[in-house]
């Protein structure tokens, strides 16, 4: 465990209870893609496999449980409690487009071709492009509330802080994990247009972000 | 071990 990775986990944990408060305090989903939380549900469910099978730490066990726990129950927030606040004309990025591919991707590039390295590669290629539908959502809309940009920033930022933890763990003890490294920096690519109107629109104070 | 270094990661 080193700082970066540390920082990394704490921004994601961040992001997700940012947007799950949201969604409970204010009763609402609007402007949530649904789809995104579900992939992650997704994400969640297929890495996290070796939770009964492989105990490495307390830390990584409960950070597991607790990553699974809330990735649920935004889902089921969004489905289920306000599902009449769901948004799902705006939410129309066709998955498929993403699932196929990712599949595809892990069948094809894996350190073993075994049912749980499969899944966790499946995950790894997921994760990258789960944030899609939300993406596509708010330049559909045209804007997201600050606190939707907060939740982005935070879980960009996160996958970011774990480039440094790669960084790092390759300079002090030569590990290196070419899918998650390449498929983080993809997934952080992806964020980069929105890491550059978050700085320069919401930072300054203001409600909603527009998009140009 | 390389499998549990890396699955040491979240």
């Amino acid at each position: 465990m080193n700082v970066f990775r540390l920082a990394g986990d704490v921004s994601h944990l961040v992001a997700i209870i940012i947007l799950l408060l949201k969604i409970w305090r204010s009763r609402s989903c609007a402007g949530i893609s649904g789809k995104s939380q579900l992939l992650f549900a997704l994400v969640f469910t297929t890495r996290y496999l070796d939770l009964f099978t492989v105990y490495i730490s307390a830390y990584n066990t409960i950070m597991k449980v607790v990553f699974l726990a809330l990735s649920y129950a935004t889902v089921y927030l969004i489905y289920m409690r306000f599902r009449n606040t769901y948004d799902s004309e705006n939410d129309s990025f066709r998955v498929e487009f993403l699932l196929v591919p990712v599949i595809g991707l892990s069948f094809l590039e894996h350190y073993a071709f075994t049912p749980m390295e499969v899944l966790w590669t499946f995950s790894i290629f997921l994760e990258a492009v789960a944030i899609m539908p939300q993406l596509f959502m708010i330049t559909k809309t045209g804007e997201a509330e600050s606190i939707t940009t907060h939740y982005l920033f935070f879980l960009g930022l996160y996958r970011a802080l774990y480039i440094a933890n790669w960084v790092w763990r390759y300079h002090t003890e030569g590990f290196f994990d070419q899918i998650a490294v390449v498929s983080g920096v993809v997934q952080t690519i992806f964020y980069c247009d929105f890491f550059y109107l978050y700085v320069t629109k919401v930072v300054q104070g203001r409600s909603k972000m527009s998009l140009p | 071990k390389e499998r549990e270094a890396r699955h040491d990661e979240l």
